[in-house]
C-alpha cells in the first residue's frame, strides 16, 4: 500500500500542478 | 513554503508547493486580473486524483492494525476532499464570472488545501511506518534488559544469538530512515546513536562474559564486573531510547534535538 499511496499522491500532485499552470497561464498573459 | 519531513514527501510535493507560492504572490500583487479561462477540465482531473488517493488511503486505513493510523487518516481525507470541492465551486463561479475575486481566492485556498491535505495524508502514513521501526527498537530495549539475568555461558550464547539479529535489523531500519529524513540534525542523530550501538554491542558481550567468568570462578570481583556490565547496558539503552525519541520527531521539532 505504501507504493500505491505514493503513486496516487504523485498523480494528484501532477494534476494540481497542471491546474496551477492553467491558472498562472492566465495570470501571466 | 512548507517544510517536508521526508525526501519522498518533499520530492512529490515541493514542486507544487513552489508553484502555489508563485500563484499566491501573483494574486497578492493583483497581477491575476485577466479573465480566467475555463478550468473545468484541470479541476476535474484534480477531483479524480483526490478520489483515487482517498480510496487507496481508506483501503490502507481499513486493512491496518495501527489504531493511530485508523484515527488520523479520516481527517486528512476530509481535508483533501473539502479542498477539491472548493476548487470545483471556484471553477463554476469563474465560469459564470471570469473576473470574480472571491472565486480566485477560493481557487488558491483549494490548491493550498490539496497541498497540505496530501502532505497530512502522506505524513500519517509515514508516521505509521515510523511506529513499526519504534516497535523493533523497543524490542531491542527489552532484550537489553535481559542481559542482567545472564549468569552462565550457555545463556550468554543464547542471548548473543538473539540480540545480534535484532540489533542488525534495527540498525538497518534506522539507517534507511536516516537517509529518508530532510532534517539533517535528526538524520545525524539517528546515525550517531546507531554507530554507538554497533561499537558497544561487542563491548557488552565482553563485559557479560567477564561477569559470567567471575561467577564461575567463585565470585571475586563480582560487584565491579556487574557495575561495568550495567554501565554498558545503561549507555546502550540510552542510545536506543534516543533513537526512539528522534524517530518520532517531525521537522517542526527543530529545537528538540539539542
Amino acid at each position: 500500500n505504501a507504493g500505491e499511496m505514493v503513486k496516487q499522491a504523485k498523480l494528484l500532485a501532477m494534476a494540481t500542478s497542471q491546474l496551477v499552470n492553467a491558472i498562472k497561464g492566465e495570470a501571466e498573459d | 513554503m512548507p517544510v517536508f519531513h521526508t525526501k519522498t514527501i518533499e520530492a512529490i510535493l515541493d514542486p507544487v508547493a513552489q508553484q502555489v507560492s508563485q500563484l499566491v504572490i501573483l494574486h497578492e500583487e493583483a497581477q491575476d486580473g485577466n479573465a480566467m479561462p475555463d478550468l473545468s477540465n484541470p479541476v476535474m482531473a484534480v477531483s479524480a486524483a483526490v478520489q483515487n488517493l482517498v480510496k487507496v488511503g481508506k483501503d490502507t486505513a481499513n486493512s491496518t492494525d495501527d489504531k493511530i493510523l485508523k484515527q488520523e487518516m479520516p481527517p486528512a481525507f476530509t481535508g483533501v476532499e473539502e479542498s477539491s470541492n472548493k476548487l470545483a465551486e471556484a471553477a463554476m463561479e469563474l465560469k459564470r464570472d471570469p473576473y470574480s475575486s472571491p472565486a480566485r481566492k477560493k481557487l488558491i485556498d483549494g490548491a493550498r488545501g490539496i497541498l497540505s491535505g496530501t502532505s497530512d495524508l502522506l505524513l500519517c502514513f509515514d508516521q505509521s511506518e515510523v511506529r513499526k521501526i519504534v516497535r523493533v527498537a523497543k524490542g531491542v530495549l527489552e532484550y537489553l534488559a535481559v542481559s542482567e539475568v545472564v549468569e552462565c555461558l550457555e545463556d550468554l550464547v543464547t542471548f548473543v544469538k538473539n540480540l545480534s539479529p535484532g540489533m542488525a535489523n534495527m540498525a538497518n531500519k534506522v539507517t534507511s530512515r536516516s537517509k529518508e529524513l530532510t532534517h539533517t540534525a535528526h538524520a545525524n542523530g539517528l546515525i550517531n546513536h546507531t554507530e554507538n550501538l554497533k561499537r558497544t554491542t561487542p563491548v557488552l558481550v565482553s563485559s557479560m562474559k567477564i561477569f559470567v567468568t567471575v561467577l564461575k570462578k567463585g565470585g571475586a570481583g563480582r560487584d565491579e564486573a556487574q557495575q561495568n556490565r550495567n554501565y554498558i547496558i545503561g549507555c546502550m539503552s540510552h542510545d536506543v531510547n534516543e533513537i526512539i525519541r528522534i524517530l518520532q520527531l517531525t521537522s517542526a521539532d527543530d529545537d528538540e534535538l539539542s
